[in-house]
């Protein structure tokens, strides 16, 4: 049986709004060591989604066999929303179930609804992914990201990124002209959120679909910064830090015919 | 013109 219990809904709400406009059908795999964690990868092959929420996640956490939910994250997120931010939120499965019951109370417990929603069987494609070595490492708020990602995209559909010592400058070149922003490298000792790190073992010069950052930075609603680790020529890594795990996006680059 | 690689050609399916 699996039943995990989380402090409040909203970060599993966050989560699947974060992550239904890129993939639809999610296997959410569930053990007693590992938590919850999920990869699914996008109808284009483009772009990776890998979910991870150690049991220190839930205020609860309890799963005495290995379990996979294969889940429609719309049919999911239609549910999610009935639950309120604040309200606990508890996912309980049998152990060969064919429902996942989603289970908000209220904190003050004078409401408690119920939703069974059925599962699917979901035959998908799963990439192994080694720990790779990076030329660079970004990490900046992730509300700046989102900003630079969405604004870009109005000038074209793809963003070049390049990265130096001290600076990142993100371009767009398109039908209507062409714009860029830098972000300097910078320390904020107020607010260690806000500062700009930037490690780097070589210079970067990389592009990609502006469309598929602007699903990646829905995330910036999970986490205060983002971690983007990026290499010359091969598949970028976006990372959110979440309480006890992490939702990482891999995203392919575009290269000149 | 651009052209957008795949996650295939560089991870494997296990």
């Amino acid at each position: 049986m699996l039943e995990g219990k989380f402090e409040s809904a909203s970060l599993m709400k966050r989560l699947v709004e974060a992550i239904k406009d890129s993939v639809k059908l999610c296997n959410f795999n569930c053990s007693q060591t590992k938590g919850i964690t999920l990869q699914a990868i996008d109808d284009s092959r483009v772009l990776l989604i890998s979910l991870k929420l150690d049991p220190g996640c839930f205020e609860g956490f309890r799963c005495d066999k290995n379990l996979v939910l294969g889940l429609d994250l719309e049919s999911l997120s239609k549910v999610l929303k009935q639950g309120n931010n604040e309200d606990y939120l508890t996912l309980i499965a049998e152990d060969a179930p064919d429902n996942l019951l989603v289970v908000f109370e209220d904190p003050k417990k004078d409401r408690i609804s119920e939703f069974s929603l059925k599962l699917m069987d979901i035959d998908s494609d799963v990439l192994s992914i080694e720990d790779m070595d990076h030329d660079c490492s970004i990490t900046l708020p992730s509300s700046d990201f989102a900003k630079v990602a969405r604004d870009m995209r109005t000038l074209s559909e793809s963003l070049q990124i390049l990265v130096t010592k001290d600076s990142v400058k993100f371009m767009a070149s398109g039908p209507i002209g062409t714009g860029s922003v830098i972000i300097k490298a910078h320390t904020d000792l107020k607010d260690g959120k806000e500062s700009i790190k930037i490690d780097l073992n070589k210079s970067v010069n990389v592009t990609f679909g502006a469309k598929y950052l602007n699903d990646i930075v829905k995330a910036s609603t999970l986490a205060e910064t983002v971690t983007i680790k990026l290499t010359n020529k091969i598949p970028a890594l976006f990372e959110f830090k979440l309480q006890g795990g992490y939702l990482r996006y891999y995203l392919a680059p575009k290269f000149d015919e | 013109k651009m052209k957008q690689a795949t996650l295939l050609s560089f991870f494997t399916r296990s």
